[in-house]
């Protein structure tokens, strides 16, 4: 079963059970029952790291994050889940090596706001939706 | 292990690869490629400190817009951009013996499918000379629609304001039919006059007048924002 066991990752844990703040290690795949169930991780995309703190005004960057994690049978009871990808899960079940698994993908995005200098040094505000991943699910 | 925020680099990247996140982000932002402002220590400009306040207010981070006016905009743009002044001129004496400044603003810039649906001309009024103590003043604001050599401009009435010689602030113009104009017509893009005058009609010095244009402090300085709404969804290009 898909998220039964929890690993206990040690800093910035959240009190979000989606939220998880480590990026998968080498050996996380390894069987099936170690896999994680498909859900939120950390994933902060930083303008500063990227160099271009004299472009981009502001944000210094965004936590963008990501879906990762499994999509099996059941699906795990918190995690949103496409009518369909139940159907996906049980034809996978059957055909397991002709049909894969439903996707974990972001079930709901925000938007966030950038400001920057253009190359005329105008300043543009913009809105860029569907940017930020607000919860995982399987589809 | 010790940021604040675990960046998605969680190895140091090779230069390769830096070139080739900096490649994509540019391309979720929607931009060919990285901007290269010519003036990077402007950030304590009029135009960025205004639209810095935008952003706090559209992140609702930060205070409140100064007016409803700003907000009912922001709410509704998906888009919000300030363009420099390129031109200014100061005319002290027309042919009609008219004082006048001239402002132009390139809006050639607007990336592709973003319509404008409001536009100001904002510029900063210091006090005024005190020979003009205790009078109103009334700050006219013109298109220009044609230039002649020997005689003044034609010129189309826009907006006008009536204030106190001795108050300071910004002053902001509605310019948006214009602003539409210009973006659909770039070529008859001729700039905008500003005139200064007593309620009886008469003519007084810009500067005179506490007008803040080229030569005032950063902060100061005139500037044109215009809210835009997208008006197609922004695609990437398939590669």
């Amino acid at each position: 079963a898909a998220g039964g066991k929890k690993k206990n990752h040690n800093r910035n844990k959240s009190n979000n059970q989606q939220e998880s703040s480590k990026a998968p290690r080498a050996g996380d795949y390894n069987t099936s029952e170690q896999k994680q169930a498909c859900k939120k991780h950390e994933l902060y995309v930083s303008f500063r790291d990227l160099g271009w703190q004299d472009w981009i005004i502001a944000p210094e960057g965004y936590a963008a994050f990501y879906c990762d994690g499994e999509c099996s049978f059941p699906l795990n009871a918190h995690m949103n889940a496409t009518n369909h990808a139940i159907v996906q899960t049980l034809v996978h079940l059957m055909f397991p090596d002709n049909v894969p698994k439903p996707c974990c993908a972001p079930t709901k995005l925000n938007a966030i706001s950038v400001l920057y200098f253009d190359d005329s040094s105008n300043v543009i505000l913009k809105k860029y939706r569907n940017m930020v991943v607000r919860s995982c699910g399987c589809h | 292990d010790n940021h604040v925020h675990s960046s998605f680099i969680y190895r140091r990247l090779r230069n390769h690869e830096r070139r080739e996140i900096q490649r994509e982000i540019l391309s979720i932002l929607g931009l060919p490629h990285r901007p290269r402002p010519f003036s990077p220590g402007k950030q304590a400009s009029s135009a960025p400190l205004f639209m810095l306040d935008l952003y706090n207010a559209m992140s609702a981070q930060g205070p409140a817009l100064t007016t409803a006016h700003d907000t009912n905009f922001l709410n509704d743009a998906d888009m919000v951009m300030s363009f420099v002044n390129l031109v200014e001129k100061d005319k002290d004496f027309s042919h009609q013996r008219r004082h006048y400044k001239e402002f132009r603003f390139d809006l050639t810039q607007i990336p592709d499918g973003e319509a404008v649906t409001a536009a100001e001309f904002r510029i900063y009024k210091d006090r005024s000379h005190a020979r003009y103590d205790n009078i109103t003043l009334k700050v006219t604001i013109y298109q220009v629609i044609k230039e002649y050599q020997n005689k003044d401009a034609e010129t189309f009435l826009l907006d006008s304001k009536k204030v106190q010689a001795s108050d300071g602030g910004w002053l902001v113009f509605d310019i948006t039919a214009t602003s539409n104009h210009w973006v659909m017509n770039p070529q008859q893009n001729l700039g905008l006059q500003l005139c200064v005058e007593t309620i009886d009609g008469r003519s007084i010095n810009i500067k005179s007048a506490g007008i803040v244009g080229r030569n005032g402090p950063q902060s100061k300085q005139p500037f044109l924002v215009a809210f835009f709404k997208a008006s197609g969804v922004l695609l990437r290009s398939v590669r």
